[in-house]
């Protein structure tokens, strides 16, 4: 463990409680992508499949079983739970998931860490995770403008992958032989997608003023 | 060769 990665985890906690917050004490999922809810929680119910055989850590173990709950109550209560099931708008929130998820099934099955079943999926799960932000992006570009708290959101969501970036960095020089091309090549191009976005968020955060985040 | 991989990481 090292801070980067540390900082990492927290920020993605805190993703977690600014969109729980947001839906459940302001009632409204106006502006989240349920497409990208339902990806995440394909993404950690998938990973984390070895929960039952894989104990690293207690820490580990802990925020897995988190990460699965959080990511399956917001996908309950935006489809399920009223009043916030009529705030969310399937015209609007309609990316064409399957086109991320085949995709990333294929390329878990062609480019893993081990030929075994829980390593395709595995895979599957990281190249997922990569992409997983696209409908909710697509549709914050839809609205031009980002709620305060949504941006809060995207934004912390981003940092988390970026501060793994530095994590990754640190372990490689700091340790002998660590290598792990998949995660080091998704987490990239995860944090990539989030560039643009950072730039309107730092724009509208700058001088402490909390104008809107607009998106062109 | 089934090295193994032990995700240590989120």
């Amino acid at each position: 463990m090292n801070i980067f990665r540390f900082l990492g985890d927290m920020s993605h906690i805190l993703s977690f409680v600014i969109l729980l917050l947001k839906i459940t004490q302001g009632k409204s999922a106006a502006g989240i992508s349920l497409r990208t809810q339902e990806l995440y929680m394909i993404v950690f119910c998938s990973r984390y499949l070895d929960l039952f055989w894989n104990f690293s850590s207690l820490y580990n173990s802990f925020l897995k079983v988190v990460f699965i709950a959080c990511s399956s109550a917001i996908v309950y209560i935006i489809r399920f739970k009223s009043p916030q099931k009529d705030t969310w708008n399937p015209e609007l929130d309609n990316f064409p998931i399957q086109y991320l998820i085949g995709p990333c099934a294929v390329a878990g099955l062609l480019i893993n860490q081990d030929w075994t079943p829980f390593e395709m999926i595995w895979a599957f799960s990281i190249y997922l995770e990569a992409v997983a932000i696209l409908p909710q992006l697509f549709l914050l570009q839809k609205q031009g403008e980002v709620e305060n708290l949504t941006s809060h959101y995207v934004a912390a969501l981003g940092a988390y992958r970026g501060l793994y970036l530095m994590n990754w960095v640190y372990r490689y020089f700091t340790e002998d032989d660590y290598l792990q091309r998949i995660v080091w090549f998704a987490g990239t191009v995860q944090t990539g997608l989030y560039i643009d976005f950072f730039y309107h968020y730092y724009q509208s955060k700058r001088g402490g003023l909390s104008r809107p985040v607009k998106l062109p | 060769r089934h090295h193994d991989v032990n995700h240590d990481e989120l």
